[in-house]
């Protein structure tokens, strides 16, 4: 059949997106189709090629990831990644990344080179340093437009998915927790209680 | 959320995905990015990325379903994704791509939105939100 690569940049657009904002991405996962269909062109292995087109989506503040990641309640960033190979069936994982430029990459080398799938926090913190992969601060991923967002969020008292505010109507039932104050005035972190329900 | 699935010349299947998760989120909150069988899988037959309401996608095993129903089923990558997205997701939103050994490649969401770009080796290319 050939080979085909698909890129995505996020789910549940707000549809008030300003035209200039969906160019932007649009020219983005263009620039990274073109990386990937080069790179498969050459006969790069897939696994290569998802983890290359994915340090490119990582590295530009487009999208939620890497740089300009979603912020937690206290402005920081925490990112998760993972990578899977096929045929091997081999997987590697991480979660609470806070200084590794690239989350993908790192995945990548816990396949790779531990003998583990996941790694977490600062395990994953850790495991980076062995391996040398390139880290920074955490104010590398935090970017203007996100602070912008968490102060909104703050002020509605909500979590945000990827580009949109939770409403009933995009957000299912954590949205109609929000909206109708739900978690029989519980809170936590200054949330509804029902809003982390599903989790 | 960013994600891409990949087969190459040899039908190999191969699946990233990588996010910073929900703004405002608790400190610690973990989503379906990194959890191999929901936002993220790939098989023999198949590769998945997905993308949005995290805590949907973990209990749906988003990614996993697709790739069991073409292995059990026998059914096509096409009809696997509808389905999944149609069935899986209970109220929540979410969307994902996906990429067959064969050579196939679609996406599905439930959302207003997904931002998704595919390309093929016989030269089609497509990039879009809302369609």
């Amino acid at each position: 059949g050939g080979w085909a690569i698909a890129v995505h940049g996020g789910a549940g657009v707000d549809p008030n997106l300003p035209l200039e904002r969906q160019e932007q991405a649009k020219q983005l996962l263009t620039r990274c189709l073109l990386i990937g269909a080069e790179a498969l062109r050459s006969n790069l292995a897939a696994i290569d090629v998802v983890e290359l087109v994915v340090r490119e989506l990582e590295t530009d503040p487009v999208f939620n990831s890497g740089r300009g990641s979603a912020l937690t309640s206290k402005g920081t960033v925490e990112m998760e990644a993972s990578i899977m190979d096929g045929p091997r069936r081999r997987c590697g994982a991480v979660s609470g990344v806070t200084t590794v430029k690239n989350p993908v990459s790192l995945a990548r080398l816990v396949m790779d080179r531990s003998p583990h799938s996941y790694l977490a926090f600062h395990g994953a913190e850790d495991f980076a340093r062995q391996q040398g992969v390139e880290v920074v601060d955490n104010d590398y991923f935090i970017t203007e437009e996100n602070i912008g967002m968490l102060k909104q969020a703050k002020e509605a008292n909500t979590i945000m998915f990827d580009y949109r505010i939770p409403l009933t109507a995009t957000c299912g039932t954590a949205a109609a927790a929000v909206e109708g104050g739900g978690g029989g005035g519980l809170c936590m972190n200054g949330l509804p209680l029902s809003v982390y329900a599903p989790e | 959320t960013v994600g891409c699935v990949v087969v190459d010349g040899e039908g190999r299947c191969a699946a990233a995905t990588s996010t910073g998760g929900l703004m405002n989120k608790m400190a610690g909150r973990i989503g379906d990015s990194p959890i191999i069988g929901s936002g993220t899988y790939a098989c023999e037959v198949c590769a998945v990325s997905c993308t949005g309401e995290g805590e949907a996608i973990i209990r749906g095993t988003l990614a996993r379903d697709v790739a069991a129903l073409m292995e059990y089923k026998g059914v096509s990558l096409q009809e696997a994704v509808d389905y999944v997205i149609k069935e899986r997701l209970d109220e929540g939103k979410a969307g994902l791509i996906a990429v067959s050994s064969a050579g196939d490649v679609t996406y599905g969401f439930n959302c207003n939105g997904m931002f998704t770009g595919y390309a093929t080796e016989d030269g089609f290319m497509h990039v879009g939100i809302w369609e």
